[in-house]
């Protein structure tokens, strides 16, 4: 049964047409994932990819991946990235360009922010399933903890914990932010 | 597995060896370098929170197994793409400032009780509550080179709440701190929370909030460690919970249910 397998396998699938994104943002911009459910031979790599496009100033919402490595590969314009370790420590806070690359280890905390004139970029996960978990939006784990444990463990209000929770209705990619004082541009 | 890490001539009982104390308990650990533990490439810690103690959310890089063998909490674990399926009504949260009134929805919390055993995926942000009377006492194994790991051979912990930065030395044991194993060195800085490593105003722009709320996010001047005590006791949407606080209601009292 091999030929029936592996040779007949699809080994080719487009990443770039906006219609299949699996993210879609008018404000914000748009991504795409191939992992195994789409693309089946990347469960035999153990590897996956996402395609993405960020509009001017748009955002991938602060979030870790649970369960892979990430290789970020700018292909166009240029984004400044933030990660985070397991101590708390800034191990990068810089503008990536067009042709650079950025390696983000599992689990280390990232978000990152378009510049001026958008950002596309290419990243590889070595999961075939690699699965995000965002810190901001309407499906992160903010949302997912309960207001006593917000305002207990952050020491605030239940006002404040409220507006932590419940100020970005959008998922992964954030449009600029509507409170003006907030912003900080890159 | 590195070579010769199994080759082990003599096996011998373990204690813990190190301990991170915070407001409500503390957290022991067992030494990673032992040759046991590096043969079987897991790690053990065991958790003991006080009464309303709450274990601050934060997420592994390893799979974790607990048991409870002792007490009874609830924990809340945060499983992306997961609905909040627990939610308040407005009648139930009746409290009201300004006008605007406190609905909560989060998602599913589990209750355990000694004797259970409770899995957390790696990379799922976890807390835990002790919503008993006596004290939460938790055995949690750690599997450091499970394939879900493709970090390095200790469990990493990355916190979404407080610091660590109190630890005191106890009883002649050193110092030890969340996220790194002994290999590290011993006497390090405590970890922080991964809020601390974003600046203010990314933070402002990607929770849509003012620079004043995103800067708690920090928790900078918080010592009171990885376990907190919650005053007035945690409230939560809960089913279990939900059948306390009517009974609380019903005898008009703020003691625990009989």
């Amino acid at each position: 049964g091999l030929e029936e397998t592996i040779c007949s396998m699809k080994l080719r699938e487009n990443i770039d047409d906006i219609s299949k994104a699996d993210s879609y943002n008018p404000q914000a911009g748009h991504c795409t994932h191939l992992n195994s459910y789409k693309f089946p031979i990347l469960q035999l790599l153990q590897l996956s990819a996402e395609r993405g496009v960020l509009k001017s100033h748009g955002i991938v919402a602060p979030h870790w991946i649970m369960n892979a490595h990430n290789i970020i590969y700018v292909t166009n314009g240029n984004m400044r990235i933030q990660i985070v370790n397991d101590q708390g420590q800034s191990v990068f806070n810089d503008q990536v360009r067009e042709r650079q690359l950025v390696v983000v280890p599992q689990n280390f905390a990232v978000v990152k922010q378009a510049g001026e004139q958008g950002c596309s970029w290419i990243s590889f996960r070595t999961n075939d399933n690699a699965m995000i978990n965002t810190l901001a939006g309407r499906t992160s784990a903010m949302r997912a903890l309960p207001l006593a444990v917000l305002t207990n463990a952050y020491q605030m209000s239940r006002e404040d914990a409220q507006q932590l929770k419940y100020s970005r209705d959008e998922t992964v990619l954030l449009s600029p932010s509507t409170i003006p004082y907030a912003a900080g541009r890159v | 597995q590195q070579k010769n890490e199994c080759q082990i001539q003599r096996i011998n009982a373990l204690e813990p060896t190190q301990i991170v104390q915070s407001e409500a308990g503390f957290t022991e650990f067992f030494d990673t370098n032992e040759q046991q533990f590096q043969c079987a490439g897991v790690e053990v810690v065991r958790h003991q929170i006080q009464p309303q103690g709450l274990l601050l959310p934060s997420y592994t890089s390893t799979p974790i197994l607990f048991y409870v063998e002792q007490g009874n909490g609830v924990q809340g674990v945060m499983l992306p793409g997961c609905p909040e399926t627990y939610e308040s009504s407005q009648q139930q949260f009746e409290g009201r400032k300004g006008g605007r009134s406190f609905q909560d929805r989060h998602q599913k919390l589990h209750h355990f009780r000694q004797g259970d055993m409770v899995a957390i995926p790696t990379g799922a942000a976890h807390w835990i509550y002790n919503n008993g009377q006596e004290d939460l006492v938790i055995i949690a194994l750690l599997d450091s080179i499970n394939a879900e790991n493709q970090l390095d051979q200790v469990h990493r912990r990355f916190f979404l709440a407080g610091n660590s930065q109190n630890e005191q030395q106890q009883q002649g044991q050193p110092i030890r701190t969340w996220g790194r194993g002994q290999q590290g060195g011993s006497q390090q800085k405590g970890s922080n929370n991964i809020f601390q490593g974003f600046d203010v105003e990314f933070l402002a722009e990607a929770f849509n909030i003012d620079q004043e709320t995103a800067q708690m996010l920090k928790c900078e001047n918080d010592q009171r460690g990885h376990i907190v005590m919650v005053e007035r006791g945690l409230s939560f949407v809960s089913p279990i919970m939900s059948r306390e606080q009517q009974g609380q209601q019903q005898r008009g009292g703020r003691g625990p249910a009989n």
